[in-house]
């Protein structure tokens, strides 16, 4: 493992530290789309189903488990929580799951290494995170006051996803058979999709103020 | 790994 893997991944955990530090110290989730974390949550059941049956190290395992039980756990936080849920900004977050599920469905269907249950749910994972941020961006631009924790919890998503591709390009010149277009595509499309959010943050930073979004 | 895929990132 390289460097920039193990920077993407510490990133990611941070991101759902920062996340359910939010919660738990404010005892709130104003500004947390719940649609963007039921797919994240989504994304890692299809992703790790392969936890019954491969093995790669116990990093990725215990990583697996933690990404696993820590998006049950946020959104066990927004649906049950006494106080927690009643911070849920309902009204605003209708983005709908579907428009973004039935299109990866259907791509992971058409483009997959093997049509084979785990292969095509495995692909589907690869696509459905590429675009799960969306509910959350949309939401951030209808409520525009983004506090500190959501704002670096956005920020350190996106950072897990550019780390990545630094993490690619090594991989691509250091291990001759390491070739998977599919997910380099997707990786791309979904840090493509931060890159107006990074420059609204590091402007705000920049100035040294509260993220505004125009 | 058939087709490319990598198994072993996250």
């Amino acid at each position: 493992m390289n460097l920039f893997r193990l920077a993407g991944d510490m990133s990611h955990l941070f991101s759902i530290v920062l996340i359910l530090l939010k919660i738990y110290t404010s005892k709130s989730c104003a500004g947390l789309s719940m649609k963007t974390q039921e797919l994240y949550t989504l994304v890692f059941v299809t992703r790790y189903l392969d936890l019954f049956y491969s093995y790669v190290s116990l990093y990725n395992t215990v990583m697996k488990l933690i990404f696993l039980a820590s998006s049950f756990g946020i959104l066990w936080y927004m649906r049950y929580h006494k106080q927690v849920k009643q911070t849920y900004d309902r009204e605003q977050d209708t983005f709908r799951h579907y428009i973004l599920v039935v299109p990866c469905a259907v791509l992971a269907l058409i483009v997959n290494n093997e049509l084979s249950v785990t292969e095509v749910l495995w692909t589907f994972s690869i696509y459905l995170e590429a675009v799960a941020i969306l509910p959350q961006l949309v939401l951030l631009q209808r409520t525009k006051n983004v506090d500190n924790l959501t704002g670096q919890y956005i920020f350190f998503l996106g950072a897990y996803r550019a780390l990545y591709i630094l993490n690619w390009i090594y991989r691509y010149w250091t291990e001759p058979k390491y070739r998977q277009y599919l997910v380099w595509a997707a990786g791309l499309v979904q840090t493509g999709l931060y890159a107006d959010f990074f420059y609204y943050y590091l402007k705000s930073w920049q100035a040294g103020e509260k993220l505004r979004l125009p | 790994a058939k087709g490319g895929r990598t198994k072993d990132e996250l």
